[in-house]
């Protein structure tokens, strides 16, 4: 039992590295567990976003904390891969410049799995291989496939 | 094992679609209010949702047409996914498996597996085999990324816990 | 006690239905009290987005939500206006058809008070009629003042 | 009245910067992380807000400038909000008020009026002269809009009784 949950901590805890690397350009980031109960206390999230010092997710902004956060569960996602991912407005606290990043690790994940993404910022759309646009009309919804070569123009 | 098509009728504020569902990334965009996330309750429902509160619904029944402007109230919501196994992830199943659910006014809810009235349970256990639970870290709801966010250490230990 | 509360209640709703119609080119919207308790019950929100039912804020979208608490903000301090307004990032549900009206109401409240305002999206920002761009170099904050003329580049 | 100037001293990652706030609609802009809603806890904080938690911190010294990757931490932090009063809508102070706020390491605050020092509650009586108080519905902070959204019926009462 211990011997499981410490291989399935260290899996993730390496992907999570990796990944926060690739979002961060090169930041740090580490989880770690309670030293004083490893087996049954909780799990805390530092990270070092560059050019700052290592702080605990807590102490960070709304922006750093969803980068950190997302980092978690792709870094799950990378050790149990689900078929299909769907992701609803993941981006609202987060400028273009890291939207961008999260579109990056998205587009490169559905190469393995379907990801499925609600977003209302441009940068995240241009990333996605196809678009459907939602529409209303006197409350009745309708869908309109646009494939994204129309959008480039 | 993937998301082949998504079908809604009468489905919050969709009357009839049918959406392919393609591989890779695909973004649904659209104004405030257009249905966008409507659709992404429309697959946590038909996974097996058990709580209309997370389809963001007071009961069941408000998961049905209610008909918009002009139109009439239905009396039943459909949905249907279609999942494409011809890696046979599930072996006991069909290369292309149906999943449906519909719910009527007082709240029931019917399942059918590939046209046949099944249960819920039978669509949990079968959807496992693939992975595929309704409420999985796979699926994140709109503002559920705050939740995420403010997660305590412990439940973030959990959340380790029930992979190992 | 009883009258004070009646004059000031409809005066705000009064200026909620002004408001939401404005930002929803044309919808219409009602601050409604319990009429089993008029006196002491809570006050509900029913709004009518252009070509929809009227419906209750609790079904509405994230956005459609978002205009509808908007315009109750906006009635109250109609009603008793403050000095200054602080607003951190109130656009996240927003699409950005819904910001420029939402950065409209800002732009003409400003005129009878200061708004600070910090968001994240583009059609914010360049209503503003000054902009002040933070940056992090090593840990340390700094602010550069820039005249709106240069963001229009 | 008007906000004129804020100045922070070692105020969460900003070591002394002073920025005029000119009248109408102000745009605070940047990347993530960069220090926006730091200078709106900074705001907050000298307006009198008494607890550690809603300026983001959890306690009053993490609001000391840490010194960043290269500097020495600092021993207290330091803002003032400079007021225009020319209207004179508080009539007892000067054209120009000057409210102080420091916090040291070990929590301590200490509140100046005008260069003098003075209490919480005697800055707390000048400001709702003139309608501004440390925690009014004029300051919404970020994430809080999901608060408003999800008000109850009773609570959205409350506001209105408050100001009948
Ligand atoms: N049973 C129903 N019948 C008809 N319309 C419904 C029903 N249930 C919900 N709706 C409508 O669906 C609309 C909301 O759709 P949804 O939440 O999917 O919007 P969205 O595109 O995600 O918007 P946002 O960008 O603001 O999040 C609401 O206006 C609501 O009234
Ligand atoms: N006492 C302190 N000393 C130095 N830095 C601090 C201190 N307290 C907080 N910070 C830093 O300030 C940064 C956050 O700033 P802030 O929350 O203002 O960002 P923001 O510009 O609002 O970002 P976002 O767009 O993500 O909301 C964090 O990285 C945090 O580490
Ligand atoms: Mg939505
Ligand atoms: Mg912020």
């Amino acid at each position: 039992k211990k011997d499981i949950f410490m291989e399935t901590f260290e899996n993730i805890a390496m992907n999570f590295r990796r990944i926060f690397s690739q979002l961060s350009d090169g930041g740090s980031a580490d989880l770690l567990l309670d030293e004083d109960n490893p087996l049954e206390g909780g799990l805390m999230i530092k990270a070092k976003p560059v050019g700052k010092n290592p702080q605990y997710i807590e102490l960070m902004s709304g922006g750093e904390k969803t980068i950190t956060a997302l980092s978690f569960i792709f870094a799950i996602q990378r050790y149990q891969p689900a078929p299909f991912y769907i992701l609803d407005e993941i981006d609202m606290f987060l400028d273009d410049d890291n939207i961008r990043k999260v579109s990056e690790l998205i587009k490169n994940s559905s190469k393995e799995a379907q990801f499925i993404v609600v977003s209302l910022r441009e940068h995240l759309m241009t990333s996605a291989s196809q678009l459907f646009g939602v529409s209303i009309e006197e409350g009745v919804s309708k869908i309109v496939g646009v494939e994204l070569e129309e959008v480039a123009d | 094992i993937k998301i082949s098509r998504l079908s809604l009728r009468n489905f919050k504020s969709f009357k009839r679609i049918s959406i392919p569902i393609p591989d890779g990334f695909t973004a649904i965009v659209g104004p405030n209010g257009s249905g966008k996330s409507n659709i992404i309750d429309a697959i946590c429902f038909v996974l097996g949702r058990s709580s209309a509160k997370s389809l963001r619904a007071e009961r069941f029944s408000d998961l049905i047409f209610n008909g918009g402007k002009k139109g009439k109230p239905a009396d039943k919501a459909e949905v249907t996914l279609y999942l494409d196994n011809s890696g046979m992830e599930i072996p006991s199943q069909p290369k292309e498996i149906k999943i449906y659910r519909s719910v009527d006014a007082s709240g029931n809810s019917i399942y059918k597996l590939n046209g046949k009235r099944t249960t819920r349970s039978e669509i949990l256990e079968i959807l496992s085999a693939a992975k595929i639970q309704p409420d999985g870290h796979n699926i994140i709801l709109q503002g559920d990324i705050t939740r995420i966010i403010e997660m305590s250490p412990l439940e973030r230990r959990a959340i380790i816990d029930e992979i190992a």
